[in-house]
């Protein structure tokens, strides 16, 4: 996809890269 | 640093599998160097940043969030085959603070500062209403327990005299009254059937650790006990220092519960 420098590509799903997923269970 | 140089690092994801083994391999440098209480295990890595290291290597910071499991640290057990403690039994987390150098495909740890702490009465208790919490280790009901049920384990022994190494784990159980104890034990010189003075009874110098599990049952003019004890296959001796060699890492201090550091969740070296 090729947009001008000053507009903003169409967000995709926001990612949050942190924090991770919990493996077990959070206390 | 110098003035107008941005300082090069990168935020990679948590779940990104390269900081996965960052955190991993921290991780196992704590249990491997931690001589009390349990093993922990990853459950969350909070934050990551990679630094460039010069002349070369990366250093990951990380903050991570760790569970207790039901191995003690004595225990030779592998980390993947220890159970998580589960919210009903009082878990416990740690909050740790990590610098991980990776240089050459390998990480090695340069920094581990953890701390942790138990889950709030409130939430285990919304959990299960009845489940027993967590007892101070220190309670004289809790050191009554563990040294009659070392008593009652030496006195059906017939090896070893085992001196007691640390209280690791202790809770009043409502019904019946009882008071229940998890201990870490040693093998001494001393047989059992023989001792005399314990005082006198030396750890072996080929260190035979036990773990044991007891319950401590009030009863009308007196108390019951049930102990069982596991025993780890025995740890080899420390290589002994030879003439001419360098003086040892004082940052690797070799785990010994007769001789417990003061802090035994701050190891390795600070940088």
């Amino acid at each position: 996809k090729v947009v001008q420098p000053s507009i903003a590509a169409a967000a995709g799903p926001l990612v949050r890269p942190c924090p991770g997923r919990i493996r077990h269970f959070k206390v | 640093v110098p003035a107008g140089t941005a300082l090069a690092y990168r935020e990679p994801d948590c779940d990104d599998p390269e900081t996965e083994q960052a955190a991993l391999a921290a991780v196992d440098y704590i249990n491997n160097r931690v001589v009390r209480g349990y093993k922990h295990t990853l459950n969350q890595i909070d934050k990551v940043r990679v630094w460039q290291r010069r002349p070369m290597g990366e250093v990951f910071e990380l903050e991570i969030d760790t569970l207790e499991t039901t191995c003690h640290v004595l225990d030779p057990t592998p980390l993947a085959n220890c159970t998580v403690r589960q919210p009903m039994q009082h878990a416990v987390e740690g909050d740790c603070d990590l610098r991980v150098l990776k240089q050459d495909g390998q990480f090695s740890v340069l920094f581990a500062k953890c701390d942790s702490s138990p889950d709030s009465a409130e939430d285990v208790l919304r959990l299960c209403p009845d489940c027993p919490l967590l007892a101070p280790l220190n309670d004289t009901k809790v050191v009554h327990a563990v040294d009659v049920a070392l008593t009652a384990f030496n006195a059906q022994s017939n090896g070893s005299y085992f001196q007691l190494v640390e209280i690791s784990r202790a809770q009043f159980v409502p019904l019946p009254q009882s008071t229940y104890v998890e201990f870490a034990v040693a093998a001494t010189d001393c047989a059992a059937k023989d001792v005399m003075d314990p005082a006198k009874c030396n750890l072996l110098a080929e260190k035979q650790y036990g773990f044991c599990k007891a319950t401590l049952t009030e009863k009308v003019g007196g108390e019951d006990v049930a102990v069982t004890c596991t025993m780890f296959q025995t740890q080899p001796l420390p290589p002994q220092p030879q003439p001419g060699d360098a003086v040892a890492d004082p940052a690797v201090p070799a785990p010994s519960p007769a001789n417990l550091p003061a802090d035994p969740l701050l190891v390795g070296p600070v940088v």
